[in-house]
């Protein structure tokens, strides 16, 4: 565990908790993407089977029980308390094109051929590209809530810190994990537009508006 | 040296 990481995880913490924050206080979970939130779930379920097998630290399982189970109640919000809220004709991304290139890839490119090492592979696959169907309906609505959007940051600025975290396990312990690298590069990367604009926008106080 | 399996990352 490293500073970078440590403050990563705290990032990921926070942006659930602010997601929560902004259903419960506007009781509504309107500009929020059920596809990705469903997505998330799917994201924490594959990668942390691992938890009946294998244990890391007491930290490391706390989080992971924490994140399946904050997903799952988050997906319950949207699908059952604030359900009228929802509006899925402006959620229209189509996730078979996420999840079956995921699948391939998770196929091709993974550390050992076995269930648990596949269903890994396709979990940092899949939560790379798992904000998508989230930034294409911002795309298409052109606008956010503000505590939407400081949502969304402490969720880009949780897999950017990864990369810093990553730089450092591997001058101090030689480690490189290609995989989670590469993917997280990616998923960093699609963040880039969403932070340019919060940055120079919702920072300044400004509303966040896409231009037309 | 290099165990990138390792999956001890959240």
């Amino acid at each position: 565990m490293n500073f970078f990481r440590l403050l990563g995880d705290l990032s990921h913490l926070a942006s659930i908790f602010i997601l929560l924050h902004k259903i419960q206080t506007t009781r509504s979970c309107r500009g929020i993407s059920f596809k990705t939130q469903a997505l998330y779930v799917a994201v924490f379920v594959t990668r942390y089977l691992d938890l009946f097998f294998r244990y890391v630290s007491l930290y490391n399982s706390v989080m992971k029980l924490f994140f399946i189970a904050s997903s799952c109640y988050i997906l319950y919000l949207m699908k059952y308390k604030y359900r009228p809220t929802h509006d899925p004709s402006i959620d229209t991304f189509r996730i078979e094109y996420l999840l079956g290139p995921c699948f391939v890839l998770s196929l091709i490119f993974n550390y050992k051929f076995s269930f648990s090492e596949i269903l890994w592979s396709f979990s940092i696959f899949l939560e790379a590209v798992a904000i998508l169907p989230q930034l294409f309906m911002l795309q298409r609505t052109g606008e956010a809530e503000t505590i939407t959007t400081h949502y969304l940051a402490a969720l880009g600025v949780y897999r950017a810190l990864y990369i810093p975290n990553w730089i450092y396990r591997y001058f101090t312990e030689g480690l490189v994990d290609p995989i989670a690298v590469t993917a997280g590069i990616v998923q960093t990367g699609l963040y880039l537009d969403f932070f340019y604009v919060y940055f120079t926008k919702v920072l300044q106080g400004q509303k966040f508006e896409l231009p037309a | 040296q290099v165990s990138p399996s390792n999956h001890d990352e959240l």
